[in-house]
């Protein structure tokens, strides 16, 4: 339930982060 | 045991442990710090101290030290008056006969912190022109590459590694935001608000499972408002992926305690905040002069150490490099507890 109201996990978070973020 | 008597009469600031090469041999020692002088004890045995090294400064006085992990015979000092003014790297020569400083940086440094991999990072600065620094230092203490990581539209004042991920770096914000860094890159990857209960908060620690994040914070100043007494820790969790953030865990003072939490700090000092995290643990001085000890697994107060002599506890540090806890006294005692 705490999960769940965080919102969508993901275990790639760092590199997801880093690719979405302005260089 | 007590290591040191102060003869000189200036205060005693801060303490910390540290890795050092003595005559080949990598001993580790106990860094004091006075206002003038930075002192290296290293162990004789059966809990004696020898002072084997002195630092000495004539102008600013210190404000802390700032272990860097990992490196060894090197630590990194912060001097000024109010604010950090300056931060020098301190080591030896190498006959390791006569001690030796390096400044690293100058200007209006707001907050800094020693990582992995001997590299220091740093937010110095105003508004408008905040520069957060990440340098690597050199054998010889000076900085080898120096990069400048994405300021936030926000002073950072503190810092904090992620555990087990050498790449992430966290600050928090006077806004009360906690900022994320990739520092390969030096990309400012999500700004997450933490909500306002959290206000100009300190970040100690931080790991990363299941796509979450853990902080332990601590609160530069008590609030009463929570029911329980003010929280001196709390353990939040964020999702980098959303920024949604929630709390865990608030560590308070057990009952009877409470009320006298307010640490010796200010709103616009907060790294004078004395508290500090270390694995499962954090320890802080409350202004009654006692050391509280917090298990964060358990999130209850694990230990009260109430001031000895007389005398109030000033400061309280985690021994890096061992589970010991450093506590000092404004006249240069420093007591040193296996826990």
């Amino acid at each position: 339930r705490r999960k769940r109201n965080l919102g969508p996990i993901s275990l790639n978070w760092f590199e997801e982060l880093s690719s979405e973020a302005p260089p | 045991q007590p290591i040191e008597q102060n003869p000189s009469g200036s205060c005693s600031v801060d303490v910390s442990a540290v890795w050092w090469d003595i005559a080949g041999f990598k001993e580790q020692c106990i860094i004091t710090a006075c206002e003038y002088v930075v002192s290296l004890w290293k162990p004789l045995g059966a809990w004696q101290w020898e002072k084997t090294y002195s630092w000495h400064f004539t102008e600013v006085p210190v404000l802390q030290i700032v272990p860097v992990p990992d490196a060894c015979s090197l630590v990194c000092v912060a001097l000024g008056n109010l604010e950090i003014s300056e931060i020098r790297a301190l080591l030896c020569s190498s006959d390791g006969k006569s001690e030796k400083q390096v400044l690293l940086s100058s200007g209006n440094i707001k907050a800094a912190l020693g990582l992995s991999k001997r590299r220091l990072v740093s937010s110095s600065g105003t508004l408008c022109d905040q520069q957060i620094d990440l340098m690597a230092l050199a054998e010889d203490g000076g900085s080898k590459e120096k990069q400048s990581l994405m300021p936030p539209e926000e002073t950072v004042l503190t810092f904090a590694e992620v555990q087990g991920m050498q790449e992430a770096l966290l600050g928090s914000t006077i806004m009360n935001n906690i900022v994320i860094w990739n520092l390969k890159t030096g990309q400012l990857l999500k700004k997450m608000h933490i909500g306002d209960s959290f206000h100009a908060a300190v970040c100690h620690r931080a790991y990363s499972e299941m796509g979450l994040l853990f902080v332990v914070l601590s609160h530069p100043c008590a609030q009463e408002t929570e029911p329980l007494g003010s929280p001196v820790f709390q353990l939040i969790v964020i999702n980098p992926k959303t920024a949604l953030s929630m709390g865990v865990l608030l560590y308070c003072l057990p009952q009877g305690q409470a009320g006298r939490q307010v640490f010796v700090s200010s709103l616009l000092n907060i790294r004078f905040l004395e508290g500090d995290v270390k694995d499962h643990f954090a320890a802080a001085v409350l202004t009654s002069g006692t050391i509280a000890v917090w298990d964060l697994l358990l999130g209850h107060c694990a230990a009260l150490l109430p001031p000895i002599s007389d005398q109030n506890w000033s400061f309280v540090k985690w021994s890096g490099t061992d589970s010991h806890l450093l506590a000092g006294q404004k006249d240069g005692n420093i007591f040193i507890y296996r826990y």
